[in-house]
């Protein structure tokens, strides 16, 4: 038995031929927030430590969707949710539809720590927020150019789409969407 | 979405997700990465953290999927999440990572790549996409 790390940085159609420009800074931002890991880990810090530490810095990074660089919603906003657990005592917590909180994680491990509950939302999840102190930042932060043209992108072809979803060609119909636009692949 | 797992030298196991979810989802939409048993679980056998599309991992609750596959079957955290996302998962919907209690790692997805890395103490790395 040993220590042991994964994460990841989100699945869906990535294309092969996805240029070095788009390569490069998600591999670095891979091996950068493996390293934060590992370190901690031999460090002797606790997993759940060691899970929030490295999923922080993952919001962090723009190339990646969650906290800087979200996907917009179809009202150009972003609405973030986090999830933690410990596997020793099955305490866990989660929080959606965050607008200013930059770092979702924290809030759900304060909400797993400092509440009797496992799940808080929308306007109760950032008035928790306000009340733990946490840092929060306008929407205007968490907002990128690449993400108001992948939306401008997703609305015009009327889908929504996973991460990574490549854009539709001119001329190439959606042939999993739903009359709503929706996605149904599942 | 992004995620996290980690297991320690003595076997304690932990778990994150953190996402913005869809793009063009609708206000209000909640996916996978926050609910507890689809995007996340961690127990005392395995730590799990989802990405892909939530609809579908929401209806199959799959990160509890792998370690109730591991609790109930016996089968090795490979052959569990293995199992799940290939035979469960419709294809092109998801992907996952995880650890179990004795060090072992599975990164195993359905779409064409997963942004993904790990290693281990006895001295492997991993850095991949496809």
């Amino acid at each position: 038995m040993g220590w042991a790390i994964a994460l990841h940085g989100g699945a869906g159609d990535i294309p092969l031929s996805l240029t070095l420009g788009s390569r490069q800074p998600r591999e670095e931002a891979l091996h950068h927030c493996l390293q934060i890991g590992v370190e901690a880990l031999k460090a002797k810090k606790p997993p759940l430590d060691v899970v929030e530490l490295v999923v922080r810095e993952l919001e962090n990074i723009p190339q990646f969707n969650a906290g800087k660089g979200s996907v917009l919603t179809n009202k150009g906003t972003v609405e973030m949710e986090a999830s933690i657990m410990d596997g020793r005592t099955k305490n866990c917590g989660a929080v959606s539809g965050l607008k200013t909180v930059v770092n979702a994680v924290s809030l759900a491990r304060l909400v797993m720590e400092k509440t009797p509950h496992v799940y808080l939302a929308f306007h109760g999840a950032e008035e928790f927020a306000k009340e733990q102190g946490v840092e929060t930042a306008d929407s205007s932060h968490f907002i990128t150019a690449e993400n108001v043209e992948r939306l401008k992108q997703a609305k015009e072809a009327h889908r929504v789409q996973i991460d990574y979803t490549q854009p539709l060609q001119n001329g190439t119909k959606e042939e999993t969407s739903n009359t709503n636009g929706e996605v149904q692949l599942g | 979405t992004v995620g996290c797992v980690a297991v320690d030298s003595y076997g304690n196991l932990a778990s994150a997700t953190s996402t913005g979810g869809l793009v063009n989802k609708r206000v209000g939409r909640i996916g996978d990465s926050p609910i507890i048993g689809a995007g996340t679980y961690a127990n005392e056998l395995c730590a799990i953290s989802v990405t892909g599309e939530g609809e579908a991992i929401l209806r199959a609750t799959i990160a509890r999927d792998v370690a109730a596959m591991m609790e109930f079957k016996g089968v090795s955290l490979e052959e569990a999440a293995s199992y799940v996302i290939h035979e469960c998962m419709p294809k092109g919907t998801a992907g996952l990572v995880a650890v179990s209690a004795a060090g072992e790692v599975a990164m195993p997805y359905n779409t064409t790549g997963m942004f993904r890395a790990c290693a281990t103490e006895d001295g492997y790395s991993e850095v991949a996409i496809w």
